[in-house]
């Protein structure tokens, strides 16, 4: 938020926005093919809720790659976003919200898979 | 709505019984047991009144369908929480009936007696995770009890008719129940 009489911009931090998955906000509108430090974070968080079902999650890339992007249109559908394939503001702002541990889409864990109707 | 893959529910003969039990170990010291019972009860009746399915509190843990209790972290189903807020809670696919809730977060039983910022309410992620011990999956519908997202210091308890219809896809419909009583609600929601 800028306030009105200062030349800073101030930047307003929900005092529940100090815990996990904060960080996140610091992708808002990165863009696909930019690198950005701590982005395999985000990979991991979207592998956790079935989005990039993957062996394992330590070779992630800090890449905004194509697969991130699908995997961006992918939650957006799920969570009834508009389908932007961007790390836009409803995006970023509906990840760093609380939620369920139990994942949206179809997983290789049986206990936790989901299938649309 | 949603379901898990293959569409599991609980597989019992009419009308359907389901038991469940508080942990005698993992539950959270600044909420009495009896206003936990109290809370979940009334989550539990939300479903109750829309599917041909009772819920039944019992003492055996270890016997009972649906298991609940609230744990720190890896607590050895494969799922770890993650402190305060992040993940909240989890529930199992049927027929397994495990019922778990993050012991890091703040729960409230009512917002209006509790100043924390980072306060989540136990009957809103009560009501959600019993749609996954029914069998169902996340929703698209924001206003859906079963929408995955949960802001802290927000009540989300009523279902709503993607929530039910999902549910009677599942179990049927409860005899007594009518749709308009949902309308209405729905309609004075929206008007809200």
């Amino acid at each position: 938020r800028i306030s009105p009489d200062s030349s800073s911009t101030v930047i307003t931090v929900d005092s529940y926005n100090t815990t996990t998955w904060h960080d996140f906000t610091r992708f808002l509108d990165a863009e696909k093919g930019s690198r950005v430090s701590g982005m395999s974070e985000l990979k991991k968080y979207f592998n956790r809720f079935g989005y990039l079902p993957l062996p394992d999650t330590d070779n992630l890339t800090d890449v905004f790659d194509t697969q991130l992007e699908s995997v961006v249109l992918a939650y957006q559908t799920n969570l009834g976003l508009p389908a932007t394939g961007k790390l836009d503001s409803d995006t970023i702002s509906m990840i760093v919200l609380p939620r369920c541990g139990v994942s949206d889409t179809k997983t290789h864990d049986t206990r936790f898979q989901a299938t649309k109707r | 709505f949603a379901y898990f893959y293959g569409k599991p529910r609980w597989i019992r003969q009419a009308p359907v019984k389901l038991t469940y039990a508080f942990s005698k170990s993992n539950m959270i010291d600044y909420i009495s047991l009896k206003d936990t019972r109290t809370v979940f009860k009334r989550a539990f009746s939300r479903w109750a009144q829309v599917i041909p399915v009772s819920f039944m509190e019992i003492e055996d843990y270890p016997s009972a369908d649906i298991r609940i209790g609230f744990y720190h972290r890896d607590h050895g189903d494969g799922k770890p929480f993650d402190g305060v807020l992040g993940v909240l809670a989890h529930a199992f696919s049927p027929e397994n009936g495990r019922f778990h809730l993050d012991a890091s977060e703040t729960w409230a039983l009512d917002l209006e007696t509790i100043k924390s910022s980072v306060a989540v309410d136990l009957e809103s992620v009560a009501t959600h995770e019993i749609g996954h011990v029914l069998g169902l999956a996340h929703s698209a519908v924001k206003d859906a009890v079963m929408y995955p997202s949960l802001r802290p210091r927000t009540k989300k308890v009523d279902l709503q008719i993607d929530d039910v219809y999902g549910v009677q896809a599942l179990y049927g419909s409860n005899p007594n129940f009518r749709f308009s009583s949902l309308l209405a609600s729905e309609n004075s929601l929206n008007k809200g």
